[in-house]
């Protein structure tokens, strides 16, 4: 395609992410270094803090059962309605993903069945890049950015829930490094959700055909809007393997929950996400 | 497709993110 052709798939597919994605990687940076003329966020250090911001997430799904009166059940019940909440935003992301993705030129004309497949293995790779941004090597932002959460008080939960946001915060670190900014990342998420290699894909024709037109327009970008960045285009492409183990770990950690915490129970978006998943 | 019901329903949407 000519390159004119690219730079407008480019600048759409900027227009869809900037719709979709309440929360850019512009604004989260200016929230996480203070220079935004809003509020600083609520910072989340401990349990004490977690329950005082409680009523900025959305926590009201579930509320404080009577019979638990002890510190560590009222522990144990906060813990679990913040991982209620994150597991209602999450499902709200999927949403937001889902229409990012149907805005890819050629999506909604794939088979429907391959869409499907699309977005149940992609949507948590695109769930995790888009956590970067909100992440720095102390914490991360949560709830549209109103509350930043120490890595430090994530550590201090009790297992399994300890060793959900971990490999998260260093995979962020890392891919941060790339300074990737908000148009970039648009055309990287729609890269990794046209994976031809999906299991179970009916017609990977057409989807490798998108994803090659996509790739052009990322490589073509990225020479632009980074062009002392020797290699970037190869370095970007090379997170696409890291971010597959953090999948297959995280429906892992998942799985282990459902199994051993009585009070989890998954949404059923995010069942069916992470059913047969790997 | 039963078992990726709500995947469908939010492809088939045509109107903005849907209320989960």
């Amino acid at each position: 395609p000519e390159s004119a052709d690219l730079r407008a798939l480019a600048r759409h597919l900027y227009e869809s992410y900037l719709k979709y994605f309440p929360l850019t990687k512009a604004k989260a940076r200016a929230i996480l270094s203070g220079k935004t003329s809003d509020n600083a966020p609520f910072v989340i250090h401990d349990m004490k803090s977690l329950m005082e911001g409680e009523h900025m997430i959305n926590c009201r799904q579930m509320p404080m059962q009577e019979h638990r009166r002890s510190d560590v059940g009222i522990m144990r019940e906060v813990e679990l309605r913040f991982f209620h909440s994150c597991q209602s935003r999450s499902a709200e992301a999927v949403s937001e993903v889902t229409e990012f993705a149907k805005s890819i030129p050629g999506f909604v004309n794939l088979d429907l069945n391959d869409q499907v497949t699309l977005l149940k293995y992609g949507v948590i790779e695109v769930l995790i890049i888009m956590m970067a941004p909100l992440m720095n090597k102390d914490g991360t932002l949560i709830s549209y950015g109103q509350i930043f959460m120490t890595r430090e008080f994530l550590k201090s939960l009790r297992k399994p829930f300890c060793e959900m946001m971990e490999p998260k915060f260093e995979f962020s670190v890392k891919f941060n490094m790339l300074e990737l900014d908000d148009s970039d990342m648009a055309l990287f998420l729609a890269v990794i959700i046209l994976s031809g290699d999906r299991p179970g894909l009916l017609n990977v024709k057409p989807i490798e055909d998108l994803q090659e037109t996509v790739l052009h327009s990322l490589e073509l970008q990225l020479k632009t809007n980074h062009p002392d960045s020797l290699q970037l285009f190869a370095k970007v492409l090379q997170k696409m393997t890291d971010l597959r183990q953090l999948v297959t770990d995280h429906v892992q950690l998942i799985q282990l929950m459902k199994e051993t915490e009585l009070d989890w129970c998954l949404h059923p978006l995010l069942q069916e996400i992470m059913r047969d998943l790997y | 497709k039963e078992k990726h019901k709500i995947l469908h329903r939010l492809l088939q949407n045509s109107s903005s993110p849907v209320d989960l």
